[in-house]
């Protein structure tokens, strides 16, 4: 049985499309099979990941708002045991298009449900948003991951990224977890990133995981070349940390 | 008659609401009497200039949604000639709110419209999306000031952004104009940084301000007490190049 797990966190740029790439990526190395569901209209994880956006012609967009099933959205990309379901631009006027619908927080749910089967994982990017497609990604998901970025902004939005996933427990789906808190972008030289660190591990505790992705230019450079870090730069501290990371993922689900 | 200029990239994290505080500062410092919006749900210009969010009552929200009038909204700010519309968390909801209300692009227009002449410049912190906040936004805007980070996904949004406001031209405001292009969190001792600047400068040439932010934690540190960088380390990079791109600011508006 598949496990859903949406990457979320309202704050933009805190390393969302970035961790789901990477772990994604890592996962699928480490012999799981990924389907990797880009939610985000900006489609950052499908270019990241290497795919022409113009060959695109079936998108997140078609399933969730006409329904298309979704084993025809599903493109293999160019890593074993790794799947996309691309975006595209489509998915702007979405979020507009779905508060004419009925049951609208259901539809990714609706369109994931008939695949969750034939993968180990399904990942989905999230917008920098708490709209409805964030809201029907957290709908979809078993967990949520949330990336954390180590600066003061990041830290503000938390409060309102919890209430909001009490919501969805309460209303829409009551057995939302919260797979892990991944801290990024981290400069421990800085204590602006110690003291934001501090802060989120008293916040949150042992859901915090233990490795923290530091602030490395590989890892920036990476998506110009379509590559996840680890095919594009296997000896960084950026491609050592994420496959930490997702160690420690793999060793909290397989217990 | 005041100028009316969003700051706006629905990509994450880019700059907008450090550049929102930091050229609103500069310039009410420089004499001018600025008006900043704060149009994100996330309300980090309103708590990154220092107001206590939990004593505001009335926010954006009550002016777009409700139609309260603007002069009920205005706070003074801790810096002289400095005011502030601030946001709190109603203005989530307000997105869907929007969809359900006529001329809902034209509401924040509405609003703004009668002070507009009290302020030399109203400047408005937009969220990173494409949806009704930051149309509403456009529509309002004589003019776009779009930071863009240095880097790969920040560079591959600006075509939708570019054609959003094409749109935006031709059914809402058709005298948007843009500002000016401001490069954030520039490292030139990368390739990444130098090969984005290059291309953004090959893109809009000289709507780019001649002056970059580079990444600089006096920035980032800055917000977390409430200040923008001119009051919190006036000796630092930060304060200058914010100083120095808005001198340029000026010289492009005063003649
Ligand atoms: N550990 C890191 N070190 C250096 N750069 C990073 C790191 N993680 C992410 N980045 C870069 O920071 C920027 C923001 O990251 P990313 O786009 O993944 O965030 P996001 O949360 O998905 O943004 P959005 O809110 O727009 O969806 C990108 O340019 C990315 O390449
Ligand atoms: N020049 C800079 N040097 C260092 N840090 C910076 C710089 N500019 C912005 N930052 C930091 O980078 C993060 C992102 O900036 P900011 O929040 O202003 O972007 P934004 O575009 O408003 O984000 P959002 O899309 O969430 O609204 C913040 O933590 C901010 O403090
Ligand atoms: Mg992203
Ligand atoms: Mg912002």
């Amino acid at each position: 049985m598949g496990k859903i797990i949406s990457i979320t966190n309202q704050k933009g740029g805190v390393g969302k499309t970035t961790s789901a790439i990477n772990i994604s990526a890592c996962l699928a190395k480490s012999g799981e099979k990924i389907l990797l569901v880009d939610m985000d209209p900006q489609a950052n994880t499908t270019s990241g990941i290497g795919m022409n956006k113009s060959t695109i012609k079936l998108s997140s967009y078609d399933g969730l708002i006409l329904g298309v099933d979704c084993n025809k959205l599903i493109h293999q990309t160019d890593y074993s045991n790794l799947f996309l379901v691309p975006s595209n631009v489509n998915l702007t006027g979405a979020e507009i298009e779905l508060t004419q619908i009925d049951a609208r927080e259901y539809k990714l749910k609706k369109m994931v449900s008939p695949v969750r089967n034939d993968f180990d994982y399904i990942i989905i990017d999230c917008p920098p948003s708490l709209g409805l497609l964030t809201l029907n990604s957290l709908t979809a998901s078993d967990s949520v991951l949330i990336p954390i970025q180590a600066e003061y902004f990041a830290l503000e939005g938390v409060g309102q990224l919890v209430q909001t996933l009490d919501l969805v427990r309460k209303n829409l789906n009551p057995n939302l977890a919260i797979e892990g808190i991944l801290l990024t972008m981290c400069d421990f030289r800085t204590n602006l990133s110690k003291q934001v660190a501090e802060e989120v591990r008293r916040y949150f505790g042992d859901k915090v995981y233990k490795t923290s992705i530091p602030r490395n230019i590989k890892i920036a450079e990476s998506p110009g070349f379509g590559k996840p870090i680890v095919y594009y730069e296997m000896r960084s501290i950026g491609a050592e940390k994420y496959l930490e990371v997702t160690a420690e993922f793999l060793k909290l689900n397989r217990n």
